[in-house]
């Protein structure tokens, strides 16, 4: 499902160059639950950032399901994005005036949907990571943990084919961490979804199928003890 | 150094009282480094943000160094919180528009410092954090991590006697959450810095000196394998 062919990135401060991303290479079949490790500053968001069609490469090929995904017009990228991809970002990103269950739905208002349908498959979403009760707060009338599983459940929503999570327990306590991380088993498992998670916690990459540590800007697979 | 004498806090939504903290005693030696656990939406950070003289309680008594803080004028507790608290938030909350440096050097411009000097004390401070090659980044032209260390050293750049520090290593790999307590370990037992620490990583509640948890509200001892 996803193929990246010796993917750089540099970002230019004042015109100098930094490179970040040095010919990453990464194939991923459907269905798999590939962990990323890696230092502090190693380039994981910044690849995440590419799988999520996000950001452009400095040069290489990201292929998702087979299309040259940075040969396509923007639009054409942004259906594709919606369609396929859900991102839990590191910072969360939740839009502070919209309710949690609003913010959840934000992904289904692409699609053609009834209003009630939406509130529906939010709702649903919400109650999978234990958050029924406060659909109606405010991001900033939640704890950081709870904003970060506001951010997961709008990830999931739109139930995509790829899941792409940078960090997703790095706010939760060890019991609801499990829970998310059974929660993402248990899609991988039963409805096939691809997962592509970035963690610097032991107890979470243990339970991913392969893992893989960032370093020097390149991906490398990392000796998994099972 | 910190005395709270049953404190009580509730949110109000549409009038509706939803209470959070139920009696929260908790005494404080100075040079103790103490750490708070608990579930997420336990109510850790809504008593940090009181311990750190940002909220207030609904009802209780806070005595930080025997002063009744809340008893005190918003200009008085500014001066108060600013010589003696350094907060470190669980999202940051840094200044977009400003560098790592500007970031940094914020809580020295409250002091009677020249410019070089308030320069000088913030550029050590990203050095100890292992950032002073990226003192001119804007926030956004940070990883999570390197974020995460601009806020410590935010924090610790006026030599607090008092730590507040909101889940400092969420976002940190293994190696740096391990230079960053080691940080703050010696900070408190060479220059005698108070330290609250909210953490959900086992790894970072062991080095602490005494662990408390909050539950249901209050905050209760936990059996400390040592
Ligand atoms: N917009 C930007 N401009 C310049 N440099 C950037 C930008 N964004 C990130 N960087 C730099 O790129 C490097 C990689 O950042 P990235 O966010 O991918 O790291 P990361 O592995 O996700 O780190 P963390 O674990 O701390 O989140 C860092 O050194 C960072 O300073
Ligand atoms: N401004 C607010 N208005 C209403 N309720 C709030 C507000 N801020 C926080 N809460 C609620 O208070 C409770 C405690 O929040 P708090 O942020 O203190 O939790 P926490 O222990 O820090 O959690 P986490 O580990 O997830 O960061 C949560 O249930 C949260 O939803
Ligand atoms: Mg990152
Ligand atoms: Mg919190």
């Amino acid at each position: 499902i996803v193929k990246l062919e010796n993917i750089c990135k540099n970002y230019y401060l004042n015109d100098v160059a930094f490179p970040v991303l040095n010919g990453v290479n990464l194939q991923i079949e459907t269905g798999e639950f590939v962990g990323i490790v890696g230092e502090s500053g190693s380039g994981k968001s910044t690849l995440m950032n590419i799988l999520g069609v996000l950001d452009h490469p400095t040069s290489g090929k990201y292929y998702l399901n087979e299309c040259d995904v940075f040969s396509y017009e923007e639009d054409e990228l942004a259906a594709l994005r919606n369609r396929t991809i859900g991102f839990v970002f590191q910072s969360f990103f939740l839009l502070p005036r919209m309710t949690a269950l609003q913010n959840v739905g934000l992904p289904l208002l692409y699609r053609n949907l009834s209003p009630e349908k939406i509130k529906e498959q939010s709702f649903k979403m919400l109650k999978k990571v234990g958050l029924e009760e406060f659909h109606d707060r405010k991001p900033t009338q939640l704890s950081g943990g709870q904003q970060q599983r506001v951010a997961i459940a709008r990830a999931l929503v739109g139930e995509p084919h790829l899941l792409l999570a940078d960090e997703p327990t790095g706010a939760l306590d060890r019991r609801t961490s499990d829970e998310i991380m059974s929660l993402f088993l248990s899609l991988n498992r039963h409805d096939g979804m691809t997962v592509v998670l970035i963690t610097h916690e032991e107890k979470v990459a243990e339970r991913c199928g392969r893992v893989l540590r960032m370093e020097e800007g390149c991906l490398c697979q990392v000796e998994q003890i099972k």
